[in-house]
């Protein structure tokens, strides 16, 4: 059988259920994603920056930074592709039984653009005009800074410019729309979004 | 008339918007 998850030999699809909200049949499930996503544009069973932009923008050109933060998220070894652990431990995050913490955690992983720990004040401002050009929006100056002055004067409780992870924490369990994108609903259902597991299982759930 | 002030969208509401955060792509092709 080619390709099947046995065939995988970095992949122990039991360990992978275990530590994770999916259960093994599910797990194939998402390899059969996994699969359909890593060989869109190379056909070796990883998923390049360019395949995880098709997938999500279809279109596989043009630089964006909230594409690099998800596969910086995803790429977990630093080594420039998705592998399918890796692929694994993301989506569990956007599980919807996944616990809130993880959801608030990657969330603001996702929004601090520099990694250092606070999203400030110029990496909101860079994803607003990056989300404008996106949808072809255009705000004046004047309410743009109204925005982010309204945001920060709701989120940095300690003023001090930046937004921690605890003030973070405290502004999203305030406004829980804002993690509306760390789940996805289609999660409690892929065995059925990827039927075609059933012809490569080797377990019954 | 109007105390109300206008309600204003925040910063991370807009920048939700954007169509590489919302990775139900991954299952819509």
């Amino acid at each position: 059988r080619q390709n099947s998850p046995r065939t995988c030999q970095y992949v122990d699809l039991a360990r992978l259920a275990h530590d994770s909200p999916f259960s093994v049949n599910e797990v194939e499930a998402l390899y059969e994603l996994f699969k359909k996503l890593s060989c869109s544009i190379i056909d070796d069973m990883l998923i390049h920056k360019e395949e995880l932009r098709l997938a999500l923008f279809q279109a596989p050109y043009g630089e964006n930074i909230f594409l690099d933060r998800v596969f910086d998220l995803f790429d977990e070894k630093k080594n420039g592709v998705i592998e399918f652990e890796e692929f694994i431990h993301a989506l569990s995050v956007f599980h919807p039984n996944a616990p809130i913490e993880e959801k608030i955690d990657f969330a603001f992983r996702l929004y601090d653009l520099r990694q250092t720990g606070f999203i400030e004040r110029e990496e909101v401002q860079q994803m607003v005009a990056t989300i404008l050009m996106e949808s072809d929006m255009t705000l004046s100056d004047e309410l743009l800074n109204l925005i982010i002055d309204k945001t920060f004067a709701d989120a940095d409780s300690d003023k001090d410019g930046k937004i921690s992870k605890a003030e973070w924490k405290a502004y999203v369990l305030k406004h829980p729309s804002l993690l509306k994108n760390m789940t996805l609903p289609y999660l409690k259902d892929v065995t059925t979004a990827f039927p075609s597991f059933i012809f490569n299982t080797e377990v019954e759930d | 008339k109007g105390s109300d002030s206008p309600t204003i969208i925040n910063a991370f509401q807009l920048i939700g918007m954007s169509s590489f955060l919302d990775l139900s792509g991954f299952f819509e092709q």
